[in-house]
């Protein structure tokens, strides 16, 4: 079994005409073990 | 070897026994011969199987990325009566344990799968079938909420295959090197997923930040209210900060899903699709896999905006089951021969709040068949 999670999520108003400009951060890496309620991914205020 | 010779002496005495006659030496081969051939080809295609998967595991820690390539086997799936394969396995898993064999099978599927018992909420003994072991839940705070307000956390247990950003234009997932979908034919046509007219795109990047992000806001709410119909998901872009992650859920793993955040789910909706088993192989060979399969997908809104969760199902793990809707019933007899039915969807009341959920909240189980 699989879940695919889609989401909107922060990103910074500033830096939108660069790629990877996105404030949200994943921080898990492809082939990681993840567990329920283990971050997936952050943002910062602005 | 020794088992061959044995077995070779043994017929030649019965075959002298009964006079010595040709074809009665012949007959007294068959089955023996069958049964040693099978299970010599069935311990060759596991030592293959179990070498490729090496070979992939290898690969995949140098950092070598697989493309996608599909072959025989994936077409042959797509014949086998993969539905009623997987509602067989339920019924099987379904059957009654005596207690006593109990800690000794579920020991053995946790060996053979990697589980931890010690995570489980209640003894072993108590859970009378495979099945209600395998949807066991666990014993308070073994799985501690990331309390952070400005983090997202996972609502499985699994192995993260794949996650990113979706860009261009309709909002394209991979899902492997060489083959992709779109987030639309994965959470349906009639999705809120946020996205723009392309020639939106650079007339908005190119205003003040304040404006920009105001205009962003109306956008969405304009294309989230809006009828599907009057949308192009192909022509249409993502609006900015979209992003995607897939979790891949081993046997072993534990099968229910929570909240990633305090989120609002709006609509639910089922599609009766194909059960294809879902494993890293798969992932390469068969197209369209998540979109093929039986899925739902759970539909709302977060504090910053769309928020979608597609539970896929598989061959094995055919049903899903959710803890804000308990009557719906997955994985159930087809009615029609094609696969492509149009999904069902619910919207959950009261309108614009629908269920509200508290991150760390149980919201589904994935059910053996």
């Amino acid at each position: 079994s699989t879940v695919v999670l889609v989401f909107q999520a922060p990103i910074s108003l500033s830096q939108e005409n660069r790629d990877s400009s996105s404030e949200f951060r994943f921080s898990v890496q492809r082939g990681d073990r993840v567990r329920v309620g283990e971050a997936l991914g952050r943002w910062q205020d602005q | 070897a020794s088992f061959l010779k044995k077995l070779h002496k043994t017929t030649q005495a019965r075959s002298f026994s009964n006079g010595g006659g040709g074809g009665s030496k012949g007959d007294s081969f068959l089955l023996p011969g069958a049964t040693v051939a099978t299970l010599l080809m069935l311990g060759a295609l596991h030592v293959r199987r179990m070498y490729d998967d090496r070979k992939v595991e290898e690969a995949q820690e140098k950092g070598t990325e697989f493309e996608f390539q599909p072959d025989v086997k994936s077409t042959f799936l797509r014949l086998l009566p993969l539905r009623s394969i997987s509602r067989c396995w339920g019924l099987l898993t379904s059957v009654e344990i005596p207690v006593s064999l109990r800690p000794y099978v579920y020991g053995a599927w946790a060996r053979a799968f990697n589980s931890n018992l010690e995570e489980a909420a209640f003894p072993l003994d108590e859970y009378a079938s495979l099945r209600e072991f395998f949807v066991r839940t666990l014993k308070e705070g073994s799985r501690p909420i990331d309390p952070d307000p400005q983090c997202l956390v996972s609502p499985v247990d699994g192995t993260v295959l794949r996650f990113g950003e979706l860009r261009g234009a309709g909002a394209m997932i991979e899902q492997v090197k060489g083959f992709s979908y779109s987030a639309f034919s994965l959470l349906g046509a009639s999705s809120f997923l946020p996205l723009i007219a392309k020639g939106d795109v650079n007339e908005e990047s190119s205003e003040p930040e304040n404006a920009s992000r105001e205009k962003s806001k109306k956008s969405w709410l304009r294309v989230s209210l809006a009828s599907p119909k009057v949308r192009d998901p192909v022509s249409a872009c993502p609006m900015k900060g979209l992003f995607y992650c897939v979790i891949y859920l081993k046997p072993g793993d534990y099968h229910r899903i929570h909240a990633p955040a305090d989120w609002n789910v709006l609509v639910r909706r089922h599609f009766s699709g194909r059960l294809l088993p879902v494993n890293e192989r798969a992932t390469r060979t068969i197209r369209n896999l998540y979109v093929e399969n039986e899925r739902v997908v759970l539909e709302g809104l977060w504090k910053e905006g769309f928020m979608a969760l597609a539970a896929v199902g598989a061959t094995n793990i055919g049903s899903i089951e959710l803890s804000i809707e308990p009557e719906l019933r997955t994985n159930q007899a087809r009615k029609k021969l094609l696969h492509s039915e149009p999904p069902e969807d619910r919207i959950y009341e009261p309108d614009g709040i629908g269920r509200t959920l508290k991150k760390g909240d149980e919201v589904a189980a994935f059910n053996m068949g």
